[in-house]
């Protein structure tokens, strides 16, 4: 697979000047006779023609104009055969030729006009709608690059909308108010080259409803309002009253809703019309001018629909006075109640019949509440003519009576009577009375329905008579006009009647075992589960809490408080930085005599982006200790990022989402070619990128850099165009000596010099590794993790795999105090394979137990490097052991450096 | 080994050749 585009044409132009494009050749033309072909789309396939080829030189020529859009790119497989006998003398090569893009597409939106609607009020930076545009340009290029912009908005004034320049997302950059403006109107432009002056623009515009919701309270016109009205009558429209409110029309956030706050009797009622707002107020009931002459009522209104969040909290209810007059009414005698209902004993006899006294049927002066004095009294409906009235006072007797008049109807007898006014107009006042006869069971309560009388007996087994005491035993209901029982029941301690279920005419309610045993049942739970609730909620405070089904970690476990429930994206991979300014060591490796160096400091190759969010472009030197407080100070920390030359599109967030984007490597290095092509003829055509990628897909676990050497094993020159570190990696991978940078001095640390130890319990820690050297011309991926810890020890990283990804990896690992400035490093590898160097600076009375962990290295060409300085202040000659090795292959270097105040009792355990 | 050689891309119309050979990534 080719890394580069090995040829590049320009869409929309005449190439041919330029032919030939390429040329392709076989050292097997030197001792046989060869030809060439070429073959594939543009060629022999859709489009025809584009390329030929000279079958005797190889040359490749262009012959047409070509479209990027239509054919991004050609690949062009080339054969070299044997002149006479066809055969292939090669195997076939693909040769990739480019289309470099114009910026000959302009931005497209999806929609004309975009339709929106945001509720008013809403929360600023809301998102209204999105935009789309496209641009059928390359794409990660400039020229499909889109920015976009308001380029007006209607009604003018403050600016209402935000959009996003990048992503075309419309947001509320200011309180929307319906009730001042309902609708917005945008003109919006996207102009590729993200945005610049030379781009192409296209323009759309996006309508903005605004929503209504509910932040109005209704009002009324007055204060008070106040109706009249006769007694004894009714009206739909007593009183109108209007509501004035500015949420939208006719929706229930401007509906006004009525309601009393008294109107104990439920005379009045409240309408709303809903198209006009207006409140109908209705009275429902007849008032009596005789009991109230005035009544001050007080209502409120507010809206059918619920206020809105933002304003629900600051409404008051605040009754508007009504007040109601009463207009009184010369009014009719009448007989209260209406009806009447008298008993004669069944044992009365014929002789006590006669003339007996029924009761009095007074009528009621309305206007005085005494009995009427002006008024005569009449039999109204008799059939039987039972009965005969007193005309002046109302007194009723017996006419005649016969049995069969109750037998034969319903049991019951009724009549009528008149009371009429004396003078004109005459008014008459009618009663009913009904005659039943009175018999045992005539002494209970009497029940009214609308379709019959009932008769509820007295109880059948009465276990206390005093009227004053609640009944006890069993009732049951019957019919007033019949004998058989409807229901029965008993009574309840407070005397009142359990209502049994209505079994039908002539059935009766009884009660089984079974029904009893339910009651029981019904009686224990309602005792048990109060009982169980309480040694539940008991539970609870005992700290037992609820298993989810499952078992074990099944189902959610609670966010802690403090937390956020936030993923804390350190950026650093294995490690837990804390916030605090962290120090940290420039540690180089030096090869003695072959004078290899890798050092930790990053050359001027690249810029630095801190915090995640902002960029700085531009060349920027940084050494490893800058880059490391830096990272401490800003514990999330977003990728490092650097072009050499030239910056080129892809942004920081891309590399952090999607992983390095190939697509945009593809796009960096034909344009980088370009670029070179341009400005220098002499300069080397390789390249070295460094990458830092967020751990984002495709890029080694671990690792927040790669770096990728494009050579050619013909001129290596390239080399020196490279910072010191690259360069060293570099030659690692051709394989060449690697001479130590000039300026850089890495000594161990002189003990009698003024070095400037860490706090106690300051941990430093540092892992380098390296597996074989690559082939030539290969790639090779460089990681760097830089950790920042607190004050207490840390355990040593594991060093990861050096032959998983790429050829090279150096880990560095930093681990300080505040104010620590460590010591260089150096290292004496015998070969420029794995190196594996951990370093640690223990602080005294540290627990050294267990801390320290030295890989196992099996391969043969490995180097351990452990070195430990302890403690400040002390005078005691270092101590340097360096173990007997068999093999030459391995080297293991211990140096301990202890002295008399640090504490130690030399407990260390060394591999 | 079987070669290639491209014209490389220039503004001014300054033609280079640039030799390629087979590389992997």
């Amino acid at each position: 697979e080719w890394i580069e585009f090995a040829a590049a044409c320009r869409e929309g132009e005449d190439n041919s000047k330029r032919n030939p494009i390429a040329k392709i050749r076989s050292d097997c033309e030197e001792n046989q006779p060869i030809v060439y072909s070429i073959s594939g789309i543009g060629i022999d396939q859709p489009p025809y023609g584009i390329f030929v080829i000279n079958k005797n030189t190889g040359e490749i020529n262009i012959t047409s104009i070509v479209d990027r859009e239509v054919t991004p790119m050609f690949v062009i497989r080339c054969y070299a055969r044997h002149a006479i006998t066809n055969r292939e003398v090669e195997p076939p090569l693909d040769l990739r030729i480019r289309v470099l893009d114009i910026n000959d597409n302009a931005p497209v939106f999806s929609q004309a006009t975009y339709m929106g609607s945001i509720e008013e009020s809403s929360m600023e930076t809301t998102l209204v709608m999105k935009l789309i545009a496209t641009d059928a340009d390359e794409p990660n290029n400039l020229n499909s690059k889109i920015a976009y912009k308001i380029v007006s908005q209607e009604p003018a004034g403050a600016s209402m909308f935000i959009l996003n320049r990048d992503s075309g997302e419309v947001h509320i950059a200011n309180y929307l108010d319906r009730e001042q403006y309902d609708r917005y109107s945008l003109v919006v432009r996207a102009s590729d080259r993200d945005g610049a002056a030379d781009g192409i623009s296209s323009q759309c515009t996006c309508s903005i409803e605004v929503i209504d919701v509910n932040d109005n309270f209704p009002t009324l016109l007055q204060n008070s309002y106040s109706a009249s009205i006769e007694e004894n009558t009714l009206s739909s429209q007593l009183l109108m009253i209007q509501a004035i409110d500015r949420d939208q029309m006719f929706s229930d956030n401007w509906l006004a809703e009525f309601y009393f706050i008294g109107n104990e009797d439920n005379c009045f009622e409240f309408v709303t019309d809903s198209t006009n707002n207006v409140g109908i107020l209705k009275v429902i009931k007849p008032l009596n001018y005789e009991q109230m002459q005035s009544l001050q009522l007080s209502f409120a209104v507010r809206n059918k629909a619920a206020f809105h969040h933002s304003i629900a909290s600051q409404y008051q209810v605040i009754g508007t006075p009504l007040t109601i007059q009463v207009i009184n009414v010369k009014e009719p005698p009448s007989f209260q109640p209406s009806t009447r209902i008298f008993y004669i004993p069944r044992d009365l006899s014929k002789e006590a019949m006669s003339n007996y006294i029924v009761g009095m049927c007074a009528a009621t002066d309305e206007e005085t509440g005494l009995i009427a004095s002006n008024v005569r009294y009449l039999m109204g409906y008799d059939p039987s003519s039972m009965f005969k009235i007193n005309a002046k006072t109302g007194e009723l007797r017996l006419n005649k009576f016969d049995w069969s008049m109750l037998n034969v109807g319903k049991g019951f007898y009724k009549a009528e009577i008149l009371a009429i006014t004396e003078g004109i107009p005459a008014n008459t006042a009618t009663g009913t009375i009904v005659l039943t006869i009175q018999d045992d069971n005539d002494n209970c309560p009497v029940l009214s329905t609308d379709i019959r009388k009932i008769c509820m007996s007295a109880p059948s087994t009465v276990l206390s008579a005093q009227a004053d005491q609640p009944p006890k035993g069993s009732w049951t209901l019957r019919p007033i006009d019949g004998k058989t029982a409807v229901s029965t029941g008993v009574y309840v301690g407070d005397g009142t009647p359990d209502v049994g279920r209505w079994p039908g005419r002539g059935g009766t309610t009884t009660l089984g075992g079974g029904a009893i045993a339910l009651m029981f049942l019904g009686a224990l739970i309602f005792l048990l589960v109060p009982i169980l609730m309480a040694m539940s909620a008991c539970c609870d405070r005992c700290g037992y809490k609820a298993r989810p089904v499952g078992g074990v970690g099944a189902g959610f476990e609670p966010v802690p408080e403090c937390d956020g429930g936030a993923i804390h994206s350190w950026g650093i991979e294995g490690a837990h930085p804390q916030d605090q300014d962290v120090t940290s060591i420039s540690v180089t490796k030096h090869a003695g005599s072959a004078g290899e160096i890798v050092e930790s400091s990053v050359s001027g190759i690249y810029t630095n982006t801190r915090g995640g969010t902002a960029i700085n472009t531009g060349m920027k030197e940084t050494s490893g200790l800058e880059t490391a407080v830096d990272y401490g100070r800003f514990p999330i920390y977003g990728t490092t990022s650097g072009y050499r030359k030239e910056s080129v599109g892809g942004t920081l967030q891309e590399y952090r989402e999607g992983g390095v984007n190939m697509a945009f490597l593809d796009s960096y290095f034909a344009e980088k070619a370009f670029a070179y092509a341009d400005e220098d003829e002499g300069r080397p055509a390789n390249d070295c990128l460094l990458i830092y990628d967020h751990e984002g897909i495709g890029s080694p676990v671990g690792s927040i850099g790669c770096c990728s050497f494009i050579g050619e094993d013909m001129d290596d020159t390239y080399l020196d165009t490279l910072g010191p570190k690259f360069k060293t990696l570099a030659e690692i991978c051709l394989g060449k000596v690697v001479e130590p940078i000039p300026g850089v001095s890495a000594t161990f640390p002189n003990i009698d010099s003024d070095l400037k130890l860490p706090p106690p319990g300051t941990t430093i820690i540092v892992n380098e590794s390296s597996s074989m050297p690559p082939q030539v011309g290969s790639t090779t991926f460089v990681t760097e993790n830089t950790y920042a810890s607190g004050a207490t020890l840390q355990p040593a990283r594991p060093i990861p795999d050096p032959l998983l990804h790429g050829n090279v990896m150096v880990t560095e690992t930093y681990t300080s105090g505040s104010t620590f400035q460590p010591p260089a490093l150096t290292i004496d590898p015998l070969r420029a394979s794995n190196v594996v160097v951990t370093e640690r600076v223990l602080a005294p009375n540290s627990d050294l137990r267990g801390v320290l962990n030295i890989p196992d290295l099996t391969d043969g060409a490995n180097v351990v490097v452990t070195e430990r300085v302890i403690a400040p202040g002390s005078r005691l000659p270092p101590s340097l052991s360096i173990p007997d090795l068999a093999d030459g292959s391995n080297v293991v270097v211990t140096e301990r450096v202890i002295r008399p105040a640090s504490g130690l009792q030399g407990s260390l355990n060394i591999p | 080994g079987f070669h290639v050689e491209v014209k490389e891309w220039n503004e001014n119309n300054v033609t280079r050749w640039k030799t390629f050979k087979r590389q992997k990534r």
